[in-house]
């Protein structure tokens, strides 16, 4: 990518990670649509030997055999049985069966991950610069799970089996399904057998925002990853015959408007479809829009379908205007025709002029690209939010990663809108979504995994989460683009990732197999759902009492039943263990509450001093709670600092 | 499945290994035979050790359900398909 790594400071601290050695063992496991092998983010200049430990193998298939495969790009398998299974033989003159991507999305996810370092890399000048993956000494292993018809999960679960035989340390998964329980999931199933192996599951949180309860990959043994944006935009300004601009952004990048102002007519004026506001197939009457510039509602098909839409009924350009659900936010898009993404308020505000004016004209000015953008990050409208639809106790997401207008490597085989129509063929392609935040946190996890080969999985995931950042440098919270408002943990868990930090956390919170065995019997697991997802006799301890309230996460999510807490306060108790991977110190408590009154929180003890490496602490946290309505939510924060690390954990409380 | 009986679909069979009778060698020889005593024709799509003990193969659902009683099996689950986020 270009940018994140400068964004999360990862340019100025290159010195803090190692890059050789153990660097260049971390192997990263991507199951996805494949990969493009001829990429140059594959390119393997400078990396010695494959890891002694890699177990893999570069599978042959169409277009694709064991000669593609390199020093970077160290593996690559296709699972297809699944996928056949239900939908019949591959048509090989459509997608090939091998690991090859004719997709984009896993040459994107793995390039991102951990692509090498490409010079002079841009989409038709956008976004230029010098893209390198997240980990770029770390290697590669394509697992392609992901077809045109579809990720299905007896192939995902066959990718993971052998994911975990071919010894991948990091397992990249941007892919989601409904929201089965843990032991119904195979994504959940799997990354449960690669958690027991060492290897940390980084999976996307889903693209379902900014509805609440809408995220996918919950269990509490894979790293959620939500999306934010960057401090870098693509302006393309709406400029109105009355004399009016409106930002918006865009990736096109081809013949020009011409330089006058041109005849404007609204998608739902020019067509006989009701939904002709959303410029879908064939519902664009040519003469009412043939030499015009056609303003579209986002919704339904694809964005970059809308401009294909419009150019076939002979539209010059496109404004596409967002919705509520997404608000302010601006995804951009490489459109095949002049065109430009607004936010609902401006987009609003044009309508009106092209209801009032009796002869409406305008143009699209575009400016490029733009870095320093702030507020940044916000959180992204799309990524999908908390609280935790499986287990409410259990905050997620854990955090959030760059996942918007994402630069990163692309298939040949694919033009950028990935729209048969385009033609056009590219290196690097610019996309958004919680498939891009994801690869980004692992990529971070093989940075820490190599600085710290000991580390758990949950060690790994609580250094990004315990010192992920909630506010920027001005003071000001997070905010979230969806309500313009400050972001709460059920948007952005523990906070934006912040590798630097991550790298000596000072504390960790660990968690052992056991311990998620202790979870799933606090959940009431029959020993027969816990065999189907532990693969093991495992019977729950009766005299044991199993709570959730103990299970050993960075975070904190306090549910109170509104009904019962109507007759006085609540008194709930919830106890943590820090394990020391930094210096001696003496670590201080302290709460910040972010909203409300109905809390009262305090922390047993105040101090936790620390002499040995690994020693172990606990504490306990009481939170006193009085009667709140129903579906109210109260959000705090709680650090440990001993002035030169912080260990931050978010806070949620919930009436329900 | 759900549509018309005889219509197959892909399930996630999940097999409680320790129950393994002492007849067979191997546990891969056991789900053969399991699938076998509810379908002639179906074949094990993959087998699984890592992530779950099990395997993966086509049915309808009257045989799915059949299998679900036999002896050391936890669970049939259908398969599911999962999107790119």
């Amino acid at each position: 990518t270009t940018r994140s790594p400068e964004f999360l400071g990862l340019d100025k601290s290159a010195n803090l990670f190692p890059t050789s050695g153990s660097a260049s063992e971390v192997i990263v496991g991507v199951l996805d649509t494949g990969v493009w092998p001829e990429s140059k983010s594959f390119d393997d200049t400078g990396l010695g030997p494959v890891p002694s430990s890699w177990k893999g193998a570069c599978e042959t298939g169409t277009n694709f055999n064991a000669s593609n495969c390199n020093r970077k790009l160290i593996g690559a398998r296709y699972f297809a049985r699944g996928y056949e299974a239900t939908l019949g033989p591959i048509d090989e003159s459509k997608e090939s069966k091998s690991p090859r991507d004719d997709d984009g999305h896993g040459t994107h996810t793995a390039s991102t991950a951990a692509g090498s370092v490409v010079e002079g890399a841009s989409l038709f000048g956008y976004a230029a610069g010098t893209a390198r993956g997240m980990a770029t000494r770390a290697r590669v292993a394509a697992y392609k799970v992901c077809w045109v018809g579809g990720c299905f999960s007896s192939d995902i679960l066959a990718a993971i089996e052998q994911a975990i035989d071919d010894n991948v340390n990091v397992l990249s998964m941007s892919l989601g399904g409904g929201t089965s329980d843990y032991y119904k999931d195979s994504v959940a199933i799997g990354a449960f057998a690669a958690m027991e192996k060492g290897i940390l599951v980084s999976c996307s949180a889903g693209n379902a925002g900014p509805s609440s309860y809408s995220l996918s990959n919950v269990a509490p043994w894979i790293t959620t990853v939500g999306a934010g944006t960057l401090d870098r935009d693509f302006p393309a300004f709406v400029s109105l015959g009355n004399g009016q601009n409106y930002s918006g952004v865009s990736l096109y990048k081809g013949d020009g408007l011409p330089g006058k102002l041109l005849p404007f007519v609204y998608a739902g004026n020019a067509s006989n479809a009701t939904n002709g506001n959303l410029c879908m197939m064939d519902t664009l009457i040519p003469e009412k829009v043939a030499g015009k510039i056609v303003m579209c509602d986002r919704g339904v098909n694809a964005r970059v379908q809308k401009g294909a839409v419009v150019k076939a009924a002979g539209g010059l350009g496109m404004v596409l205007a967002n919705t509520e659900s997404n608000g302010e936010e601006l995804v951009a898009d490489a459109h095949l025709l002049p065109a430009t993404a607004v936010g609902q308020k401006f987009g609003d505000a044009i309508k009106s002029y092209l209801v009032s004016d009796p002869k409406p004209t305008v143009t699209i000015l575009f400016e490029g690209t733009k870095v320093g953008v702030e507020p940044s990050p916000v959180v992204a409208a799309f990524s999908s939010r908390g609280p935790n639809s499986i287990t409410p106790e259990l905050l997620k997401p854990d955090m959030i990663a760059p996942g918007v207008n994402i630069l990163a490597g692309w298939s040949g085989a694919v033009g950028p809108t990935g729209l048969a129509t385009d033609s056009r063929r590219v290196g690097f392609n610019i996309i958004s979504g919680t498939s891009m935040s994801c690869p980004h946190v692992s990529g971070l996890a093989a940075l820490l995994k190599a600085a710290h080969p000991e580390w758990s999985p949950a060690a790994i995931r609580s250094a990004l989460m315990t010192t992920a950042y909630v506010s920027y440098k001005n003071g000001q919270k997070l905010q979230d683009i969806a309500t313009g408002k400050a972001s709460t943990p059920f948007d952005h868990g523990a906070g934006h990732v912040n590798p630097v930090s991550a790298l000596n956390p000072g504390l960790v919170y660990d968690l052992t197999v056991d311990d998620y065995l202790g979870f799933l019997c606090a959940l009431n697991y029959t020993a027969s759902q816990i065999n189907s997802l532990a693969r093991r006799k495992f019977t729950c301890d009766a005299s044991k009492r199993y709570s959730l309230a103990d299970f050993n996460y960075p975070s904190f999510a306090v549910n109170i039943d509104a009904a019962q807490s109507s007759s006085g306060s609540s008194v709930l108790k919830y106890s943590r263990t820090l394990t020391n991977v930094g210096p001696p110190g003496t670590y201080k408590v302290s709460i910040t509450s972010s909203t409300g009154p109905g809390v009262k929180i305090s922390v047993e003890p105040a101090t936790l001093s620390f002499t040995q490496a690994n020693e172990k602490k606990s504490y306990t946290v009481t939170f006193t709670v009085s009667s709140m309505p129903s579906n109210t939510n109260s959000f705090a924060r709680l650090e440990w600092s001993d002035g030169k690390y912080i260990v931050g954990s978010p806070i949620a409380i919930s009436w329900n | 499945a759900a549509q018309n009986p005889d219509q197959r679909a892909t399930y996630i069979i999940h097999m409680a290994k320790s129950e393994m009778p002492a007849s067979f060698e191997h546990h891969t020889h056991w789900y053969e035979s399991s699938l076998k005593s509810v379908s002639d024709s179906a074949e094990i799509l993959y087998t699984y050790d890592n992530v779950i003990h099990g395997f993966s193969t086509q049915l309808t659902r009257e045989e799915a359900e059949s299998l679900e009683q036999r002896p050391g099996i936890l669970s049939v689950l259908p398969e599911l398909k999962y999107e790119l986020h």
